[in-house]
């Protein structure tokens, strides 16, 4: 995340680190939203389609993972979204302990499309382009962008699709960055977070009128729906 | 009765202060409306109405020519006809505040007698509300509404007001409200509360400011001019083809050495960025190729390379001269006292407020009845005085709730043009908290999700848990176990059905601190566990509040 700032231990409960089986090395985020599945970006299990390729870690703030909180998963299975889209889901070896530090986030209903200007929330261990806060979740809040703005010629160019969608400040400054990829980007709706967003791509980070892209989860309901009862 | 109303446009939460009114006491809102219909000690514009109380106060005032204040339980309704700025036919019933004629000359007062000593006065024409130096129709004139002039060469002169019926936009058509429906290449517009065949966040109930009404082309994002998604599903969205008004668009009084709010009215001659570039010329398109340009922004004061604000942004801008940076905010300076600069990083989101809310600095901007609130540096869709220059220690950041002014609690003006303000959707601190409401992710946690779910209903008394260290992090010892704390009363044998068959927390005794343990510390027998409870486990409602950072 760059700008933003250091987020409170585990106030964003669902947040999970994607990392490689075996360095441990966190390169991905990714969201709890089951006691058993994990939705991720699609782009993060480019390298390898082997679940055992990779290791999931709920319940910690820094990206060392030395708290106690720390639940340790395998990928069971991978369920990569519809073809040309950012998307995938990770089944846990066994269900997460769902406690204070580790709970998963509201779905949005199908299609639901968040109002242009809402505030949302990212949050991830990515690169902070020296903005301060390696190596410990941070967080940073700014409005969605309406699709119709930002694929203007001057912002990202009609490269945006239906089934994603922008946010970001328009001056720059603050942006999720490589490392967040597959996190989560949550609005708050009727006194609950919501998951509206997968972190997905940008045009550099923090860059102004270059907003970052997320998939547009209320887009993929029924596929998630699907997917975990067949899975 | 209800009809009364239809003449009215309704603000919550408003009311203007008068010494010019009449009080009642009437049963409903209807019948304080027909009150105003027939005052006759005065031209009654508007009313507001206290329900509690049943008071019904006509005033002559509206919100074009009076401050509008907030006052809880409060609503005022002003009458259309008086808020309308065009004419229907001749316009006799015009009852605008155009005071320039067609040339652009300023109107004399009715009551005036220079530069022309008047025959039709407001003594002489007592219904035409002949107020002010305000455009009026008292006798018909074909030409319109029109006015005795200032220029003691011209007594008089038509002021060439807009027609209601006459669809035109002036500036950018921000302010349009018309009815056209259809695109410039000729598709029918698609319902802003519509999802179909485009999908879109221009959602009518989340920006009600933006008057995303029907199916009408409006102009809610900074173009150029009217649009709308068109129903056509390889279109998604197409400008409006709407003339423009040929009546002079409205005065703005410009700010040429400061800017207040957003900096929309900033007219002055600032041409350097806050990073020191030079600004390139809105006219021109190099270095960098824009559309915001002089003739597609014909209100904004695009002249020469000044910093402004055309389109909606926080503060003036401009492209810059450096060929790297297309765009950069200026450093105009703020009007009046300046406030504290905006921290870039909002301060640890408070969840409740303390007293009457004055210190509350944490990050709600929705107020009880789930509406969004305005900016307090905006006056759209409200006009007000509670700006961050006039309360600098109110923490007026963006559109946070706040208690600037003594209220009882947090409140915001709402972007909800018919609700002026309310208070916030926050809880004093130590108020009593809703009961549970939703027991579905209760009973899964009790039955089949128990081993997956770390949380306690309740007390905890059926708490079968994995958690198996205090709450100041010391390892529990077996329940079967005598070392180091020997102990008789809570084993797996005196208690079979509680759970105790590891070093897990439980609650064999239902103590009402919830599940408990021996310790394996010598010094402390036993301490009660931290489990947290089920009901703060359901989806996306986290048990550690998250700070909220809005980052910039």
């Amino acid at each position: 995340i760059v700008g933003g700032c250091i987020s409170k231990p585990h106030s964003w409960p669902w947040q999970i680190s994607l990392r490689t089986s075996a360095g441990k090395i966190h390169f991905c985020g990714g969201t709890l939203i089951d006691a058993q599945w994990v939705l991720t970006a699609a782009h993060c299990l480019e390298k390898s389609k082997r679940p055992s390729a990779y290791k999931i870690f709920l319940g910690i703030h820094s990206e060392r993972a030395y708290e106690l909180s720390k639940q340790e998963r395998d990928v069971s299975k991978i369920v990569m979204g519809p073809p040309g889209t950012d998307i995938a889901l990770l089944k846990l070896d066994r269900p997460a302990i769902i406690n204070d530090k580790v709970s998963p986030v509201c779905l949005p209903e199908k299609d639901y499309v968040v109002a242009s200007g809402t505030e949302c929330y990212v949050t991830g261990w990515g690169e902070t382009q020296g903005t301060g806060g390696d190596g410990i979740l941070k967080e940073t809040g700014f409005p969605v962008i309406e699709n119709k703005i930002c694929n203007r010629a001057s912002y990202l160019n009609g490269r945006v699709k239906d089934h994603e969608m922008c946010a970001g400040n328009i001056e720059g400054g603050t942006d999720s960055c490589q490392g967040d990829s597959g996190g989560p980007l949550v609005c708050y709706s009727q006194n609950k977070f919501v998951l509206q967003g997968v972190t997905s791509w940008g045009l550099g980070c923090a860059n102004a009128m270059k907003p970052g892209v997320y998939v547009r989860v209320s887009k993929f309901i029924d596929w998630i729906e699907k997917s975990m009862k067949e899975n | 009765s209800t009809d009364a109303l239809e003449a009215y446009i309704k603000t919550d939460g408003a009311w203007i202060v008068k010494i010019t009114k009449t009080r009642y006491t009437v049963n409903t809102v209807e019948e304080c409306a027909i009150k105003c219909d027939k005052e006759t000690s005065f031209t009654c514009r508007s009313f507001y109405y206290i329900e509690k109380d049943q008071e019904c106060v006509t005033l002559p005032a509206n919100s074009k020519t009076d401050q509008v204040l907030r006052r809880m339980s409060t609503t005022l309704y002003e009458k259309k006809e008086y808020l309308q700025e065009c004419v229907n036919g001749i316009g006799t019933d015009y009852r605008g505040t155009k005071s320039k004629t067609k040339t652009g000359t300023l109107c004399q007062r009715w009551e005036g007698m220079f530069p022309h000593k008047p025959n039709i006065t407001p003594k002489t024409h007592q219904k035409a509300d002949l107020e002010s130096n305000f455009c009026r129709n008292p006798d018909g004139d074909k030409g319109g509404p029109w006015c005795y002039t200032t220029d003691p060469e011209k007594r008089w002169e038509s002021c060439d007001v807009q027609d209601c019926t006459e669809e035109c936009i002036q500036c950018s058509g921000e302010d349009y409200r018309g009815k056209i429906s259809t695109s410039e290449s000729g598709y029918i517009c698609q319902r802003w509360d519509s999802q179909k065949p485009h999908n879109h966040g221009y959602i009518p109930s989340a920006l009600p400011e933006k008057y995303l009404e029907e199916n009408y082309c409006r102009n809610p994002d900074g173009e150029p001019k009217p649009w709308c998604f068109t129903t056509n599903p390889n279109k998604r969205w197409e400008p409006c083809s709407i003339p423009r008004c040929t009546t002079e668009p409205p005065t703005i009084v410009p700010e040429l050495t400061c800017a207040t709010g957003d900096g929309s009215l900033y007219r002055g001659t600032i041409s350097v960025t806050i990073s020191g570039k030079a600004c390139q010329s809105w006219k021109s398109q190099i270095p960098h190729k824009h559309g915001r340009t002089p003739d597609k922004f014909p209100c904004k004061g695009l002249e020469e390379n000044y910093c402004r604000n055309p389109d909606n942004e926080r503060n003036p801008w401009c492209y810059t001269a450096d060929p790297e940076t297309r765009w950069e905010y200026c450093s105009v300076p703020i009007c009046g006292d300046q406030p504290k600069p905006e921290d870039p990083i909002i301060p640890v989101g408070e969840e409740c407020y303390e007293g009457d809310g004055s210190s509350y600095r944490g990050v709600m901007s929705e107020t009880i009845s789930g509406k969004k609130c305005q900016f307090w540096t905006s006056m759209e869709p409200h006009k007000h005085s509670k700006t961050p220059q006039s309360f600098p220690k109110g923490d007026l950041r963006r559109n946070l709730c706040r208690n600037p002014d003594g209220d009882r609690a947090p409140w915001c003006f709402t972007t909800d043009p018919s609700v002026r303000w309310e208070f916030c959707k926050i809880d004093r601190c130590g108020s009593k908290p809703e009961p549970p409401t939703k027991p579905s992710l209760v009973v899964a946690a009790a039955n089949e999700q128990s081993v997956t779910l770390d949380c306690k209903i309740g007390n905890g008394a059926d708490y079968r848990g994995p958690t198996s260290t205090t709450i100041m992090g010391v390892t529990c010892q077996a329940w079967s176990s005598m070392t180091p704390h020997q102990h008789a009363s809570f084993t797996p044998e005196t208690h079979p059905d509680r759970g105790l068959e590891s070093n897990q927390c439980r609650n064999p005794d239902n103590d009402v601190n919830g599940p408990w343990c021996y310790t394996t510390d010598r010094n402390q027998k036993w301490e009660q566990c931290q489990i947290p409870d089920c009901e703060s486990l359901k989806c996306g409602q986290p048990a550690i509040k998250p700070k909220r950072c809005f980052g910039r």
